[in-house]
């Protein structure tokens, strides 16, 4: 913000864009600005820094959720499901947090739930080998919800901690998809009644206002539990979230950042309001 | 919609005569919401909204339109002239095969994209030659390789241990000596502030010497797009766009921001999931969807 000490309409003009640049959109940079500006004038804040610090406040206040996941001990086999548009990076951090399970001693099974798209499933069983965990693979054409079921079901007779199910890439705005997405999570809820135990909607950081009506369906599609944010490690900085989490309330658990199999982190607000000033 | 809140906002402009830079600066900040809502970036907005003020004002409020009407028509024209004109012809190759190199983020939709560029020009009357040169993403051949067989096209056979630039110059000899005429090569998704894959594009580039260099968007993309454009633009100096997944309901601003800062032509886009699905950019439709 150019050194400036004092708060003047060029400063308040400088964090909208600031704000408008990380994605955050115009409505939800809007509200968080009357937040701030309203106590500018009121006299409470004096300069920039302290005006920075109260949108952080703000931003973090929206963003932090005490929402515990569930973990492998609460529910034996724990039944993830990673949802999302095309592109995301679902079947990637399906490898990442395979691993992550494998790393901490659990047993793992992949489901490959897309049997749409081209190489799909050869790409989750390079992961499968990628992450050393089992994987329920038939081919090209089955019914997702086939796959899913027999990924539960062996999961369930085969005593495994955690079964992951991806799912083929899918516009929010394809009704029969959509549809294809609940015939499959009332699939997994005839073998496990409360299962899945984790919905995860999968984002990808560069995706602008767009990422909200993916959110909305999602939800309402497949009552989402979580939500991974991919791709963090370009320069787009996921300002998205912070009106999803705040229309929503729904968590953000991981954020990925990069595309190696390490390169997934569990998500902190605080860190991520930082590095969307930064 | 836009188009029904600058009619009410504008109405009271109907007895003045002339747009003036007062009573058009409401509409401008209700252009300038829409433009954001569209994931345009902040700073082509702001540059958009000065040539539609400039050439707003002193606009004489004609008879058979109403205020709202001619000023939605003034927004239009300058987004579709923004856009560029529609042309999805390649650029040809003097002698030898005409070679496109398909680049681009992560997930944006290049493979597929080859595959549809391959089917679309295969009915062209070309003979593509489908080159897998992504040898990072687990399957990514596979992946090409299924699409060139489903179309009975053929496929450079790349292997993950090759080098993607020896993987091009290769499949370049080969496509000469079969007498393939169009070689569409395939690179790995990469972030354009990854230097040394940034720089393997460039020497790609520039041992293979293409007509084309096709940056493929995902249509959804938000603010970013002007960086990740301009970087790759001017690392490689492209010569079209391609915007994927326009069959969704992301309204598209990534393609004024990518337009702007490249000067470059939008080519196609793809509309779907399935081969056939690419078609022709037309500046005017994806203009009005913009605007929403
Ligand atoms: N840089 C970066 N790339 C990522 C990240 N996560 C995934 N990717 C890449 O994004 C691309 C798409 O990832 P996929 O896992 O195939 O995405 P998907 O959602 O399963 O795609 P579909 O199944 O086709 O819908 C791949 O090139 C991944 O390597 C990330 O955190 N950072
Ligand atoms: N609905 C829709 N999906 C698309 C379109 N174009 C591509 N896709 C899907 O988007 C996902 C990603 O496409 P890919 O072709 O694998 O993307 P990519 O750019 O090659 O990905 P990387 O190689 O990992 O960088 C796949 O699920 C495609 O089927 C489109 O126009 N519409
Ligand atoms: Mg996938
Ligand atoms: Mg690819």
């Amino acid at each position: 913000l150019l050194g400036k000490k004092e708060i003047d309409e060029e400063v308040l003009e400088g964090l909208e864009e600031a704000l408008l640049g990380a994605d955050i959109g115009p409505e939800t940079t809007e509200q968080i600005l009357e937040v701030v500006t309203s106590r500018v004038e009121r006299q409470e804040l004096r300069d920039v820094n302290a005006l920075r610090e109260v949108i952080k406040e703000e931003i973090v206040r929206i963003l932090h959720k005490e929402v515990p996941i569930p973990t492998v001990v609460d529910r034996k086999p724990l039944v993830l499901m990673f949802v999302g548009v095309n592109g995301v990076g679902k079947t990637t951090t399906i490898g990442k947090i395979a691993a992550q399970y494998r790393r901490d001693g659990h047993r793992v099974l992949m489901g490959a739930g897309d049997t749409f798209r081209a190489a799909a499933i050869e790409q989750l069983t390079e992961w499968s080998c990628r992450a050393e965990c089992d994987i329920i693979a038939k081919s090209q054409g089955v019914d997702p919800s086939s796959v899913m079921y027999e990924a539960v079901e062996k999961a369930v007779r085969e005593e495994y901690d955690v079964v992951i199910c991806d799912t083929a890439g899918r516009l929010h705005t394809k009704k029969n998809l959509m549809e294809e997405l609940r015939k499959m999570v009332r699939v997994i809820r005839k073998i496990i009644p409360d299962a899945p135990h984790e919905v995860l909607l999968v984002l990808d950081a560069t995706t602008g206002q767009n990422a909200i009506f993916q959110a909305r369906e999602f939800r309402e599609a497949a009552d989402l539990t979580g939500i991974v944010m991919t791709k963090l490690d370009g320069t787009a900085k996921g300002g998205v979230i912070i009106g999803i989490v705040n229309e929503f309330d729904i968590p953000v658990r991981y954020i990925g950042v990069g595309e190696g199999i390490e390169d997934l982190r569990p998500y902190d607000a605080k860190q991520f309001t930082d590095s969307l000033f930064s | 919609n836009l188009s029904q809140k600058l009619t009410t906002t504008l109405r009271k402009v109907r007895g003045q005569g002339r747009l003036t830079e007062t009573n058009i600066d409401e509409s401008l900040k209700e252009v300038k919401m829409a433009l954001l809502e569209a994931d345009v970036n902040f700073r082509v907005a702001k540059a958009f909204l000065r040539s539609v003020k400039s050439r707003a004002i002193g606009e004489e409020v004609q008879g058979s339109l109403t205020p709202g009407q001619q000023f939605i028509k003034i927004v239009n024209d300058e987004l579709t002239n923004m856009m560029g004109a529609s042309n999805e012809s390649l650029a040809r190759s003097e002698n030898g095969p005409t070679v496109v190199m398909v680049v681009g983020l992560q997930g944006a939709g290049k493979t597929s994209s080859v595959g549809k560029l391959a089917n679309y020009h295969a009915q062209k009357g070309f003979s593509p030659y489908l080159v897998p040169a992504d040898v990072y993403r687990p399957a990514a051949i596979d992946q090409l390789r299924i699409l060139a067989d489903s179309l009975h096209l053929p496929c450079h056979p790349s292997t993950k241990d090759q080098n993607p630039v020896e993987i091009a110059l290769a499949a370049l000899e080969s496509a000469k000596i079969n007498n393939l005429d169009l070689v569409l090569i395939d690179t790995a998704g990469r972030l354009h502030i990854d230097s040394q894959l940034m720089d393997e594009l460039h020497q790609m580039r520039q041992l293979v010497n293409p007509q084309e260099i096709l940056f493929v968007a995902d249509a959804m993309t938000g603010q970013d797009a002007v960086n990740m454009a301009k970087s790759f633009n001017d690392e490689l100096d492209l010569t079209g766009i391609l915007l994927t997944k326009m069959d969704g309901d992301a309204r598209g601003g990534a393609a004024l921001s990518i337009r702007a800062v490249t000067q470059k032509p939008i080519k196609f886009i793809a509309v779907g999931e399935k081969l056939e699905n690419l078609e022709a950019f037309h500046p005017e439709r994806i203009a009005s969807r913009i605007l929403g």
